[in-house]
């Protein structure tokens, strides 16, 4: 039987939390070459937006590609989106891989 | 045979 393709899904977190509340793994270079979400911390943001899951490798964040970003880096980017004023929420295009 | 890893693990970080 065919076996379905990883569809990315576009997720909005809105800030809403003194935390965003989620560890990654991952980055360019390492075994896990993409951020991957290991823990969801309760009460936090990601938690309470309900729609992101462990085990989901996050492709994007507000658009900007974390795909050769490193550890260090995607991890800069992610804490700068949570902490703009110039945004409300966090778009994270995330996939469940197969 | 196994497959040699020849990357590093990754550190987690808590955002």
């Amino acid at each position: 039987s065919p076996v379905p393709a990883p569809t990315a899904t576009l997720v909005r977190v809105l800030k809403n939390s003194n935390t965003l509340g989620i560890a990654i793994e991952g980055g360019a270079n390492t075994r896990q070459p993409l951020p991957r979400i290991v823990t969801i911390q309760k009460g936090g943001s990601a938690h309470n937006c309900g729609q992101l899951r462990v085990g989901q490798i996050i492709l994007e964040v507000n658009g900007i590609s974390l795909k050769g970003q490193e550890h260090k880096d995607a991890a800069r980017i992610i804490a700068e989106a949570f902490k703009t004023k110039e945004k409300d929420h966090i778009d994270f295009l995330v996939f469940e891989p197969g | 045979r196994e497959k040699r890893l020849t990357l590093p693990p990754s550190e987690i970080t808590l955002l």
